[in-house]
């Protein structure tokens, strides 16, 4: 119960939303409760689940101290995911906390008596490895690290990996648990999988071993606002996400 | 001469990485003198150009007044291009000028007298709309904005827009002269025409009519540390890239 996942890779375009909103979804479907926390300025998780409603209570108002995390998070159309959203303000936490003492412990505290409510809390993260994307890591019970199949795809790695020993040793633990999920999978390219046996090479047992397909289904999905679960049901990254939820939760990586 | 453009999108992986380079090479290739800027703390566009080698001189240190802009240019292998190389010291720089007066305008200040030594300045920005992409939108002549392909697209242009209104109230002008590039253009699936569609529609005369196709060359240049230009120079994207390179220098866009 209250196990916080939290989906980080610095760089741009990876799948870290598509990620933390199919696979929140998928749990949700597979009956777990779910909160999603959109800690990126620029809301792409938030949009997909509450498009076109302005976003009164967010994200950054709790990292702020200002108001309790509790009151930020809402319902969704989507039965057993809830919301906390973030907008656009959440940028200004760079400065805001630039030298506050602790800052990088805040969201693990605004969650500690949050997350007993919920199975799952998935946060989504935004492409940088700043304050926010540390506050993200610091409250993690593991990290989700979405790889898409492309060349560079283990470049950015290492300075991710060398982020979590820090957070490691912020936390005074030995390592932080992690899960490797290649995404954006496209069969037609042999790069891909060269991609996928070098990532498993590299990190083994740590790789899911469910790859998600690159699909336009996924892509078009928050343009309609809605989960791929909802846009495409029997698709192949529907089933992909739900297999990937399963193999989360059952045991080998539980 | 001394022409600055800026590529831009706070949106991450759209290409704008892909664009600054091989636009950069394409421009060099076609003799005219090249000074690629890379303000990314992530530095794809360093590693690209300068792979394997560490960067002792790079652009954080002119952000913060340390070195002069000139003393961290060097020659790349490509004939015309030379590299302002970043790394990840730079995202200090967020903290560091935060409340700098004028820190908006510090690289259109350190750009002043280097650019008249180049025909054109290509600036390669990160995924944020924080204080190094602000400092890049200023100093330009013009933004050139990847938009890849996919629906979500558009969706971040609006903020995108509204943060060039500000830069050109900043600079006191009526308006940032602007080129929106289409990238990752994938003729197999009709999201893609769909988004062209669209977004010509919004842009109109705005909106480059040389779109790079999605082609996995392009993904795999910068794994065997070269632009698509030496890595698979017949092809549809260097072809494409040569092609911009015209169009925006053969004045219906000058
Ligand atoms: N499996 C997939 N198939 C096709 N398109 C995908 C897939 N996963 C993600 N995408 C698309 O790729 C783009 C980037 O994905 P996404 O926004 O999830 O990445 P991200 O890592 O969160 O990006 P950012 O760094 O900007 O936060 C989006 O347009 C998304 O819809
Ligand atoms: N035309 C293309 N065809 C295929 N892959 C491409 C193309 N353009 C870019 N890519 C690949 O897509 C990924 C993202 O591209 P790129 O790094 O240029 O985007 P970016 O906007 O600079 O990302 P970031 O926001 O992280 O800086 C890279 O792996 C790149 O090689
Ligand atoms: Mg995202
Ligand atoms: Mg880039």
């Amino acid at each position: 119960r209250g196990v916080v996942w939290t989906v980080a890779n610095q760089k741009g375009g990876v799948g870290k939303t598509a990620t933390a909103v199919n696979l929140g979804a998928a749990l949700a479907s597979q009956g777990h409760r779910v909160l999603l926390l959109d800690v990126d300025p620029q809301g792409s998780a938030t949009s997909n689940l509450i498009s076109g409603e302005p976003l009164t209570a967010d994200v950054y108002r709790v990292m702020t101290g200002t108001v309790r995390l509790e009151s930020v998070i809402r319902a969704t159309r989507v039965a057993n995911l809830a919301l906390a959203g973030a907008n656009e303000d959440l940028a200004a936490v760079e400065v805001d906390l630039a030298n506050v003492p602790g800052r990088e412990g805040i969201l693990r505290e605004r969650l500690a008596a949050v997350r007993a409510e919920y199975d799952y809390v998935l946060v989504d993260s935004p492409p940088t490895l700043g304050i926010l994307t540390i506050n993200s890591l610091v409250a993690a019970d593991r990290v989700v690290v979405p790889v898409q199949c492309e060349y560079l795809a283990l470049e950015g790695l290492t300075r991710l990996l060398g982020t979590l020993e820090k957070v490691a040793a912020l936390r005074g633990v030995a390592t932080i648990d992690r899960l490797y999920v290649l995404t954006m999978y496209d069969q037609r390219n042999n790069l891909a999988r060269d991609v996928v046996r070098e990532v498993r090479e590299h990190f083994g047992e740590d790789v899911a071993r469910t790859v998600i397909p690159r699909t336009v289904k996924v892509a078009e999905a928050p343009g309609f606002g809605r989960t791929v679960l909802e846009h495409d049901p029997g698709g192949p990254a529907s089933l992909a996400y739900r297999v990937l939820a399963e193999e989360v939760t059952n045991g080998a990586r539980a």
